[in-house]
């Protein structure tokens, strides 16, 4: 792969100097090269992704949004970011996006209440990062049924600051956001979560993760069944009547809006040139 | 004689004067395709040509280079001006970093705009 690095012209001079097999200062020429380029791009090596890596269709959305290189052979998919969104992006020039670690979740699903605790390893943003904004997103599924159809949930976004010492204890937390919505709808809702992931970014010993409270204001009206799929209606949790796929494009994304100090936001560069 | 126009324009303006060339950047052949998930690559686009005496205003120069050229038509110790990018614009890449991360980022200076000699 490192050796498509070199021109066509030099690399004719390698093959005309008789040498088939690159020698080890060769190599670790190229090698070399590839860095610099990658420090270019603020890489220090160069990443190798699973097969497993998973892009949340809300990046590729707003890449498209952004990008500039338009073809006009590519679909371009319906935008579904609000106002919030480009206010964001007009100040920041990277945009990250973040999975929770499942192994650190914590869930409890009490009568009327679904309480689960996410933690997100924000380590690889760098510290000449200034983050601007943060939204937390959640994907809700509509209720299917007439008989479930139409219930109201609120939920609430909170940062834990410190930890539940036992099972039985509530963490010390504080409200971040919270809507009241309705479950007769599919969609993503985002929720402010900017003051606490800014503070993370810069002090990660405060970075005790957040808490997604759904509250089920109606569940005692319903039946068994209908309580269920009430409970299922916003998505914080893997389910065991989904596939693997689903999952890892419905679960909770944080997304990032940061500035590095170089050069002009990601939303601008499209403006500017219009 | 509309048919002739544009073979005086090319006599007055030859085409090794500076201006830009075409060049697309294809990630996929340094097996960059596998961590930057768009675009697949990028017109890049480079700088060549000559900058010759007189420096006509086509060239978008500077008044330095103006000079410098007329220096080099009297002492050739004295380089021409060059030809280098004038006007650089950005781009954005969707990129899965060393961790895993997806991450959307705006690059300056990526792709180049204008052409002049400086």
């Amino acid at each position: 792969g490192a050796a498509g690095l070199i021109p066509e012209i030099d690399r004719r001079k390698y093959s005309d100097s008789g040498r088939h097999t690159p020698e080890r200062s060769d190599i670790n020429f190229l090698k070399e090269f590839e860095l610099r380029l990658l420090n270019m791009f603020g890489l220090k090596r160069r990443p190798t992704p699973s097969k497993s890596a998973v892009v949340p269709q809300y990046m590729l959305d707003l890449y498209y949004m952004h990008s500039e290189n338009d073809e006009p052979n590519i679909r371009r998919p319906r935008s579904t970011m609000g106002k919030h969104v480009e206010r964001a992006a007009s100040r920041a020039n990277t945009i990250r996006s973040f999975h929770h670690e499942e192994a650190f979740e914590a869930l409890s699903s009490l009568k009327g209440k679904t309480a689960q605790q996410f933690f997100f390893n924000l380590t690889s943003v760098p510290a000449e990062e200034l983050i601007t904004a943060a939204e937390l997103r959640i994907f809700r599924d509509q209720v299917l049924g007439e008989a479930g159809a139409g219930g109201f949930h609120r939920i609430n976004i909170y940062e834990v600051f410190r930890p539940a010492l036992a099972p039985s204890k509530e963490p010390l937390t504080r409200l971040l956001d919270t809507r009241l919505v309705q479950d007769s709808h599919t969609r993503w809702e985002s929720f402010d979560v900017g003051s606490a992931v800014a503070r993370w970014a810069r002090e990660s010993q405060h970075n005790h993760g957040l808490l997604v409270e759904v509250l089920h204001p109606e569940e005692s009206e319903g039946s068994e069944e209908v309580e269920t799929n009430r409970r299922r209606h916003v998505r914080v949790s893997r389910s065991l009547h989904a596939d693997e796929d689903s999952w890892a494009q419905a679960r909770p994304l944080l997304v990032t809006y940061s500035h590095d100090g170089q050069g002009s936001a990601v939303l601008h560069s499209n403006r500017e040139k219009r | 004689q509309a048919r002739q126009r544009p073979k005086q324009r090319r006599k007055q303006h030859p085409r090794t004067n500076c201006r830009r060339h075409a060049l697309y950047v294809d990630f996929s052949d340094v097996g960059w395709n596998e961590w930057i998930v768009a675009p697949p690559g990028y017109h890049a686009f480079y700088c060549h040509g000559e900058c010759p005496f007189p420096l006509s205003d086509h060239l978008n120069s500077t008044n330095h280079a103006i000079v410098q050229t007329l220096v080099n038509s009297v002492n050739s110790n004295i380089p021409k001006a060059c030809c280098v990018p004038t006007e650089l614009s950005p781009i954005s890449l969707l990129y899965l970093d060393e961790y895993e991360k997806v991450i959307l980022k705006n690059y300056q200076d990526m792709v180049v705009e204008g052409c002049g000699c400086r």
